[in-house]
């Protein structure tokens, strides 16, 4: 854990950038490509905020790029399974 | 599908039945509702679809089916696993992967209920799913990807009519029906030029400047909105000196040069004046293409060059070595609703594209890849519809 973070804060952190990047590339926004091979497979950082932004946009909300109440509210609305975005 | 976040609307996925009777089956019911309460919602659902196309769906207990629909809990076969109560609610495959819809048994299903999740409600948008319609971000549209609740006067948005006429047309039989966007092209005044007495046409084509031009024997017309412009006809080698009358086809590229066709050769004007020394060989300037082409296009769809003659048509690439792929020529036929022996082809301004055999003409759907469903039906006379007659 981190030297100067609280850990349970630290944990609700983890869990939900995985939480929300799961969602995002369930739903078609974050492609399987997005994986930059030189940081050993962590996500560029305007990748993560764009494919944010698209769901925002596709959501008809305020596009930040970042993972506000709002954006994380609608996220947890339950949905059907198919992806937002189809080729 | 508007990439314009100002305009929102339904998405197709690209496919669609290519049959209007459907069949389904409920191969698997939910463990907590009563069979035939779910077999009069599943109905219900699918009618929703019905009542603005001439789409039918009929159950059947056995299969063959088009659409089998199942109640399923996690992993259930598919590699898309359910996830328990909330998160998804259920998913369904487009026409191409074959139609299936499948719900997740863990949600708490409910029939005329504030409580729990409105099955209704859900099988509609499934299904709209295994008619071919993808997620629109029109917030209020059925075809939207979130469950806002129960809504005890449900209908449809007309962002989902819209999207389902797109693909299977207009309801035709006695019921609902709604006007479509497409403003149709109506003549003002009655006129009396050559194109009144044979709307056949040898070739037609929008410049660079936006104009529309259709060529016939020796002479052009310019087209207006809904008619033939003032002082037409002319001489086409007025219009473009150099340029011979009889064309087979022409197209403006994305360079904004005009290329006609005729017999073995082609020319490429710049506006109106020849660019440079021409005419060349088809075969030197277009490599793949036959002589003696019908029409030619530069398709929205894509960007691409395409060519008809005959029965066939070449897809024409000029960033690529070969520009025609081996798999070229292909029947006329994958353009479905497009006849063979065309005389014209063009990219209009409207997003739509035309083709023009003899004095009829085709309206393309580009988005399902189909001559559109429209009243009146196409083909339509292109003496009234195109030149004012």
């Amino acid at each position: 854990y981190p030297k100067r973070l609280n850990k349970g804060d630290v944990d609700k952190e983890i869990a939900k950038a995985f939480q929300y990047g799961i969602y995002l590339s369930q739903f078609g926004y974050l492609p399987a490509s997005a994986r930059n091979p030189s940081n050993g497979g962590l996500l560029q950082e305007e990748t993560w905020t764009k494919a944010i932004q698209d769901f925002q946009g596709f959501a008809g909300i305020n596009v930040t790029g970042e993972l506000d109440e709002e954006t994380m509210e609608l996220m947890s609305l339950p949905r059907c399974g198919v992806k937002d975005k189809v080729g | 599908f508007g990439t314009d976040s100002r305009s929102k609307r339904y998405a197709l996925q690209g496919s669609r039945w290519k049959v209007k009777a459907l069949t389904y089956r409920i191969a698997k019911y939910p463990k907590r509702l009563n069979k035939g309460d779910v077999d009069k919602e599943i109905a219900k659902a699918f009618s929703v679809w019905s009542e603005y196309t001439d789409l039918t769906f009929t159950p059947k207990r056995t299969n063959p089916v088009h659409i089998e629909i199942r109640f399923e809990e996690n992993e259930h076969g598919d590699g898309d696993p359910f996830d328990g109560p909330g998160g998804t609610l259920a998913h369904a495959y487009f026409p191409v992967y074959g139609g299936d819809a499948h719900f997740d048994d863990a949600e708490y299903w409910t029939i005329g209920s504030t409580r729990g999740t409105n099955l209704f409600q859900v099988a509609a948008h499934e299904f709209g799913h295994s008619l071919g319609l993808s997620h629109s971000d029109v917030r209020s549209a059925l075809m939207a990807p979130f469950y806002r609740g129960y809504d005890p006067h449900f209908r449809l948005d007309s962002d989902d009519v819209q999207g389902i006429q797109a693909l299977y047309g207009r309801k035709t039989s006695s019921g609902a029906t709604t006007p479509t966007k497409t403003t149709p092209r109506t003549s003002v005044n009655t006129v009396n030029n050559e194109l009144c007495k044979d709307a056949k046409i040898d070739a037609i084509f929008s410049s660079a400047d936006g104009m529309t031009y259709a060529f016939k024997g020796d002479m052009y017309y310019r087209l207006t909105e809904n008619a033939v412009a003032e002082g037409y006809p002319k001489r086409i080698s007025e219009g473009w000196p150099g340029l011979p009358g009889n064309i087979d086809a022409a197209f403006t590229y994305k360079n904004g040069k005009t290329y006609f066709f005729q017999g073995s050769k082609y020319w490429r004007y710049n506006g109106r004046q020849v660019d440079g020394d021409y005419p060349k060989p088809i075969s030197e300037g277009f490599t793949g293409i036959p002589d003696n082409i019908d029409a030619a296009l530069v398709w929205g769809g894509n960007g691409k060059i395409y060519f008809y003659k005959g029965t066939r048509f070449w897809r024409f690439d000029p960033l690529k070595r070969p520009p025609v792929k081996s798999t070229y020529p292909k029947p006329i036929s994958n353009w479905e609703g497009v006849p063979n022996n065309i005389d014209g082809a063009l990219q209009y301004t409207n997003g739509y594209t035309y083709f023009f055999k003899d004095n009829k003409y085709y309206r393309f759907n580009d988005r399902t890849f189909s001559v559109d469903a429209a009243d009146p039906p196409f083909p339509r006379p292109t003496a009234h519809w195109w030149f004012g007659c």
